[in-house]
């Protein structure tokens, strides 16, 4: 690590590409930075999340010689790029030398690499003088992107700052980049719960923790996906998603933020903070959300309130928030999910779920969460 | 020391070394003043320290392998230090 050990005090971190070179297309960067922060994210608590504008932790940009940080780059060769240690303003920062020959394979430099190794910087990584090592200041092509593995140097090295991934755990999900292991959660455990529920046109997913399963009408077996296989760019451990069906979008919430998603494209000017939808700014996180199909009306479940949100005029309702209890009285709170089916909501809470009948206005069953995953 | 009898041209290992010390190794004013006297014992000092970094052999001098390794491309951070 840096000397004094610098290190983010979160664990969601926010990035930014502020321009691109001309010799890779842009999608190709896009994804080579989203895959080595998936490098780090894989053995560490941490998750990213890309930003299109305003200011990120971690700010990406390319530039040739004098870039204006008293730490000119020198043309083709020797300095490659160089990143400042974790904190606020330029540190964190990323940059790379426009006077190299960025490739993705081994011929010139491979961006992928170089963007690993760089962004180990901006979490706080020092080099490390193991030749096997990403953080060994030496560039060496030896290993191709597509094998590639961190060493336990730099595992060390990272966990040492933040700690290992929370699934640290000995079931095997082969995962591209580095060999920990990493734990599906198991779908009939009886105490299982979920982080979010949504319809997805016709599906239904049901999120956990960096996983989701999808619910299909063609495959009664539930399918279990990474997050990231279909939104590489959202976040894991989510805290709320719903499906406003009529503009064919999920929303998808973490902390304060949202993301709108069409399909498995993830919207431009996402994320945008919860705050512009008209919650109050104590507000730093939505347990739930589901939209009614037929009223086109959203409500957000906070706490022991919930707040009703009309997807017509994008606006909060007013008279909002109510106490759960007053309108949904047999539901507890707090409310990890919730599910519109028919004709009933359904409140997911821990290992439980409340089938709640809206006309009678009470519960009419209760049953374990992954009764939907066919346990 | 003894003056030497011609000033001989500095190989340009010397001043491409004494850049990469001050870039990457923290190479000070005072050891860079006595840089061109190389065997000076702070610079070889310095040397070694980035040879053992770099995993090379700790010869102290500016050697073909040493100076292949340096000739590299690399990573702009520092390796001792960190930005000032």
């Amino acid at each position: 690590t840096f000397p004094g050990s610098p290190k983010w005090r979160k664990t969601h971190l926010t990035y930014r590409v502020e321009n691109y070179t001309p010799d890779l297309p842009r999608e190709s960067v896009d994804a080579a930075i989203e895959k080595a922060l998936k490098v780090w994210e894989a053995v560490t608590p941490l998750t990213f999340s890309r930003l299109s504008e305003g200011e990120a932790d971690i700010m990406i940009s390319f530039a040739a010689g004098e870039h204006g940080d008293f730490y000119p780059f020198d043309g083709p060769g020797q300095s490659l790029a160089h990143a400042y240690p974790p904190g606020p303003g330029f540190y964190g920062d990323v940059h790379f030398d426009e006077d190299e020959k960025w490739t993705l394979g081994s011929s010139g430099i491979n961006f992928f690499l170089v963007a690993a190794h760089e962004l180990g910087h901006a979490l706080g990584l020092f080099h490390s003088d193991k030749k096997e090592s990403l953080m060994y200041p030496v560039y060496n092509f030896s290993k191709s992107p597509a094998h590639f593995r961190l060493s336990q140097d730099d595992i060390d090295g990272i966990q040492s700052l933040y700690g290992p991934h929370p699934y640290s755990g000995v079931i095997v999900v082969p995962t591209s980049s580095v060999s920990p292991r990493t734990e599906i959660p198991t779908k009939c455990d009886p105490s299982l719960s979920f982080d979010a529920v949504s319809p997805l046109r016709g599906e239904l997913l049901f999120f956990k923790d960096r996983y989701l399963w999808r619910l299909s009408h063609w495959n009664p077996e539930p399918e279990v996906h990474l997050i990231s296989a279909f939104w590489p760019s959202l976040p894991s451990h989510l805290d709320a998603a719903y499906e406003a069906n009529s503009k064919d979008r999920v929303f998808i919430f973490k902390g304060t933020q949202f993301w709108a998603v069409r399909g498995s494209e993830v919207q431009a000017g996402y994320p945008k903070s919860i705050h512009t939808l008209g919650f109050p700014l104590a507000v730093r996180k939505i347990d739930a959300a589901v939209s009614d199909k037929e009223t086109k009306k959203t409500y957000f479940f906070v706490g022991d309130q919930y707040w009703r949100f009309d997807e017509k005029r994008w606006l909060m309702d007013k008279g909002f928030p109510r106490l759960i209890r007053d309108d949904f009285p047999g539901i507890e709170p707090q409310v990890d999910a919730v599910l519109q089916a028919f004709g009933f909501f359904y409140f997911f809470h821990g290992s439980s779920q409340f089938e709640f009948d809206p006309n009678a206005k009470m519960v009419t069953h209760t049953l374990k969460s992954n009764s939907w995953l066919l346990c | 020391y003894p003056l030497q009898g011609s000033v001989r041209q500095e190989p340009p290992n010397m001043d491409f070394a004494q850049r990469y010390l001050e870039k990457y190794y923290n190479l000070d004013k005072i050891e860079k003043q006595m840089f061109k006297r190389k065997d000076s014992s702070p610079v070889v000092k310095k040397i070694q320290e980035m040879q053992k970094f770099l995993g090379l052999e700790m010869t102290g001098k500016l050697d073909s392998n040493t100076m292949d390794v340096m000739l590299k491309p690399r990573c702009g951070v520092p390796d001792v230090g960190g930005f000032t």
